[in-house]
């Protein structure tokens, strides 16, 4: 009989590791800066 | 392998505030009423390929009204940004610019201001003054002591009244109206002007001498009241072309808009 193995919680240690380099997404493009302040 | 295209151009990206530089400048230089804007926020921009190396640009931009009233010959980069507490008028534009190369040139403008809410306002500041009609009865009256203060104390030119910029009414804890408008020299003296008032005219385009006022009128409990005026001459300019407007809170211009072929 096929039994569903449970699948073991992945150890923190087996955590796939974030790629070398990984940058947070860029800012959205718009709108831009505020040079002042907003009303 | 051909280079990829370029990404979309960022709000905050240099060539995005090189055009935004030139609509400002270009809104600014039209007006004739009211204040010098500056930039406040690029709120959206889109380009759309025209052909070889052009392309036309949309910019929805967030413009704050300045202290420099719009016939003031300080550059823009002088002008103080109308601070919160003051009740900043805020002006919407939307334009279309044609890029050939690193040059662009205006091909439509369409702009509305509005004045901050007095609930804003009066939520960060209890007792500050808020804008108020220009044509309310105290900012008239007002405007008309200031005026005559003025012309009967100066030795230079009789100034007549160009525009009421702004007017501002504070009631508590003293009741003080708050006037700015724009003056013009006549080719009267103030002394000449007592004999025959009529005859003062403005002085003609090539001669024409602008200056700005501010003044105060504060009543006291006793209903004494207390006038104080300040105006200055800006000296002769070369007039600026005519344009559309901008900085009458709540109105709104569009110029009129020469669509591209």
């Amino acid at each position: 009989s096929v039994a569903k193995r449970a699948v073991a919680e992945v150890a923190q240690h087996d955590k796939v590791p974030r790629p070398v380099g990984f940058l947070p997404p860029p800012p959205p493009p718009c709108p831009g800066k505020i040079r002042h302040f907003r009303i | 392998v051909p280079a990829a295209p370029p990404g979309p151009l960022g709000c905050d990206d240099p060539e995005s505030e090189e055009a935004a530089e030139v609509a400002v400048s270009y809104i600014n230089g039209r007006s004739h009423h009211g204040y010098k804007f500056a930039l406040n926020r690029i709120e959206n921009i889109r380009v759309i390929p025209e052909g070889l190396n052009s392309d036309i640009i949309f910019l929805e931009l967030d413009l704050l009204e300045t202290t420099c009233h719009i016939l003031s010959p300080t550059p823009l980069e002088n002008c103080t940004v109308r601070s919160f507490a003051e009740h900043a008028v805020e002006g919407d534009c939307d334009v279309k610019l044609l890029r050939v190369g690193r040059k662009f040139s205006m091909l439509a403008s369409k702009c509305h201001s509005h004045a901050d809410s007095s609930e804003d306002i009066l939520q960060v500041c209890p007792d500050c003054p808020l804008l108020t009609s220009l044509n309310n009865t105290e900012v008239l009256t007002t405007v008309t002591a200031a005026l005559n203060d003025h012309n009967s104390k100066t030795a230079d030119a009789y100034l007549r009244l160009l525009e009421i910029g702004r007017a501002k009414i504070q009631y508590h804890p003293a009741h003080i109206v708050y006037v700015e408008f724009a003056v013009a020299a006549t080719n009267c003296s103030a002394k000449e002007a007592k004999d025959n008032v009529e005859a003062c005219q403005l002085l003609p385009d090539d001669q024409s001498n602008y200056g700005f006022c501010t003044a105060t009128i504060a009543t006291t409990q006793d209903k004494s009241q207390d006038l104080r005026v300040d105006c200055q001459l800006y000296g002769h300019q070369v007039p600026t072309p005519d344009s559309p407007f901008l900085s009458r809170p709540g109105v709104t211009y569009s110029q009129s808009v020469q669509d591209t072929p």
